[in-house]
C-alpha cells in the first residue's frame, strides 16, 4: 500500500488533538464535531483512540491559516489549495493546516470541514494519497453528501499500518467499481444524449463512441444532489430529460441540474399505486414515447405524451418480452434493442421481432 | 517539448506550479541530472497515473481540468 515515504506511524494507540483556532464561517460547535466525527472515521477501523486536550498541545493540533503561515507550505486564498498536514511525528508531525480563506461548511456546499478534516486525518496517521477515485484519500476534493462511507482501499491501507479495530464486528467500506470485471452488476442504467451511462453506487461508468475507454467518476461531479446506490433511470429524449429513481422518489434532470420542484415522489408523479414501493428498472422507446417500468416480475407502461398510465398493467414480464424471464435489475434501448440486465447478465431484445436474439456478460460496453 | 505544444503560457505555468506544489518538481530538478523536460513529463505521467487520466506526459486539457480542481497539499517530511 502506498503508505508516506519511511512510513511514519504513530507508536502509540492513543493519541491527542488540540484545536489552536476556528473559522469565522462556522460556529466553534460545529468545527468541534466536524473534528470529533472525522476522528470516529478513522478510530472505527483500528485500534486507534483520540483525546480532545486543553491545556496543552496535542500530538495533532488543528488550525486555521491565511497565505503564507512559516511551514512553507503558504496557503493560495479561496480555492485550489484547501488544507495540508504533516505526517506523523513530534511538533509540527500530525498537525493539520486549514486554508482561513476557504468557505468551510458543514452542508454539501463547498468545502465541507468534516469531509476535509477526515481526508487530512489520513496523512496525519500515516496515509499518502490513494490511486482510487472513490478512496477519501483520492488528492482533490470530489463532493460531499451525508451518506459518506469509508472507502475499503482507505480501510485497508490504515489497518496496514495500525492493525483492524478490536471490534469484533469488523466494518467494511464501499468499493468503487472496475468497469472491466465480469462480475459487476449495476444499480441503473440509461442512455443520455446518446451516451450510455451505468450507475453502481456512488459511481458512473460512462460509454461514448468518441472515447475508447469507460469514464469512471462520481455521480455527484455531474448532478450534486443525486442520491448514490440508484434503482433505476431512463432517458425522455424528446424533452431531453432523465429521471433517476431511489425508493418511492424520482428525480427529474436536464444537463447538470435537477428540475426544480424534484424529488416528487412516484405515485402523484406517474401514478403508481401506493404499494409500488419502487423500481427496479425503466426505459422509454423513443418511437412511441412509452415507458416501460420494471418491478419485481411486472412491469407497467406509462405514456409520455399524456402523461398518464396506460390501463391494463402491470403485466407479467415474461409474458410480453419471451426470454426476459429473470427480475430486470436494468434495461436500456439501444437502436432496435432493449437490453435486459440481471445480475452481470445482459439479453439483447430485438423490438422488431420481439424475442432475444442474443445474451452476454454485462462488460461488453466497456471496452475491456 | 510536449507542454508547448498547446502554446499556451499559462497552461505551462499552471502545471509547472501544480508539479512544483504536489510533485517536489523544484528539489527533483535540482537532485536530478537531467532536463527539467524529462522531470516535467514524468511528473505529469505521475500525476495522470494517480488521477485515472490518460498518461501522455502532456499537460492536455483533461490533465489541467484536473490540476484546477481543489485539493489537499501534503508537505513534504524534509524539516
Amino acid at each position: 500500500y502506498a503508505i508516506t515515504y519511511n512510513n511514519p506511524r504513530w507508536t502509540k494507540t492513543h493519541l491527542t488533538y488540540s484545536i489552536l483556532n476556528y473559522t469565522p464561517y462556522l460556529p466553534r460547535a460545529v468545527v468541534e464535531n466536524a473534528i470529533e466525527r472525522a476522528f470516529k472515521v478513522w478510530s472505527d477501523v483500528t485500534p486507534l483512540t483520540f483525546e480532545r486536550v486543553f491545556e496543552e498541545e496535542g500530538d495533532i493540533v488543528f488550525s486555521f491559516h491565511r497565505g503564507d503561515h512559516g511551514d512553507n507550505n503558504p496557503f493560495d486564498g479561496p480555492n485550489y489549495g484547501l488544507a495540508h498536514t504533516f505526517p506523523p511525528g513530534p511538533r509540527l508531525g500530525g498537525d493539520v493546516h486549514y486554508d482561513l480563506d476557504e468557505t468551510w461548511t458543514d452542508n454539501s456546499e463547498n468545502f465541507n470541514l468534516f469531509y476535509v478534516t477526515a481526508h487530512e486525518l489520513g496523512h496525519s496517521l500515516g496515509l499518502t494519497h490513494s490511486r482510487d477515485i472513490g478512496a477519501l484519500m483520492f488528492p482533490s476534493y470530489t463532493w460531499y453528501t451525508e451518506d459518506f462511507v469509508l472507502n475499503q482501499d482507505d480501510i485497508n491501507r490504515i489497518q496496514a499500518l495500525y492493525g483492524p479495530s478490536p471490534n469484533p464486528i469488523q466494518p467494511t467500506g464501499a468499493t468503487t467499481p472496475h468497469p472491466c470485471d465480469s462480475h459487476l452488476t449495476f444499480d441503473a442504467i440509461t442512455t443520455f444524449r446518446g451516451e450510455v451511462m451505468f450507475f453502481k453506487g456512488r459511481f458512473y461508468i460512462r460509454v461514448n463512441n468518441f472515447m475508447p475507454e469507460a469514464e469512471l467518476n462520481l455521480i455527484g461531479i455531474l448532478w450534486p444532489n443525486l442520491p448514490g446506490k440508484l434503482d433505476a433511470a431512463y432517458e425522455v429524449s424528446m424533452i431531453d430529460q432523465v429521471r433517476y429513481f431511489k425508493g418511492n422518489k424520482v428525480w427529474a434532470v436536464r444537463e447538470q441540474s435537477v428540475l426544480r420542484g424534484f424529488p416528487r415522489d412516484i405515485h402523484s408523479f406517474f401514478g403508481f399505486p401506493s404499494n409500488v414501493t419502487h423500481i427496479d428498472a425503466a426505459v422509454s422507446e423513443e418511437e412511441t414515447g412509452k415507458t416501460y417500468f420494471f418491478v419485481d416480475h411486472m412491469y407497467w407502461r406509462y405514456d409520455e405524451n399524456t402523461r398518464s398510465m396506460d390501463s391494463g398493467y402491470p403485466r407479467l414480464t415474461a409474458e410480453d418480452f419471451p426470454g426476459i424471464n429473470d427480475k430486470v435489475d436494468d434495461v436500456f434501448q439501444k437502436g432496435e434493442n432493449f437490453y435486459f440486465f440481471h445480475q452481470s447478465v445482459q439479453h439483447r431484445f430485438n423490438l422488431r421481432i420481439r424475442r432475444v436474439d442474443d445474451s452476454r456478460d454485462s462488460s461488453t460496453w466497456f471496452n475491456c | 517539448f510536449p507542454v508547448f505544444q498547446d502554446g499556451l503560457r499559462q497552461n505551462v505555468e499552471t502545471a509547472w506550479k501544480y508539479l512544483e506544489k504536489y510533485y517536489n518538481l523544484g528539489k527533483d530538478l535540482q537532485a536530478k541530472n537531467v532536463t527539467s523536460k524529462e522531470v516535467m513529463a514524468e511528473k505529469l505521467r505521475q500525476m495522470q497515473q494517480l488521477f485515472g487520466l490518460k498518461v501522455t506526459g502532456n499537460s492536455d486539457p483533461e490533465t489541467l481540468r484536473a490540476m484546477s480542481k481543489p485539493r489537499c497539499g501534503v508537505p513534504d517530511v524534509a524539516p
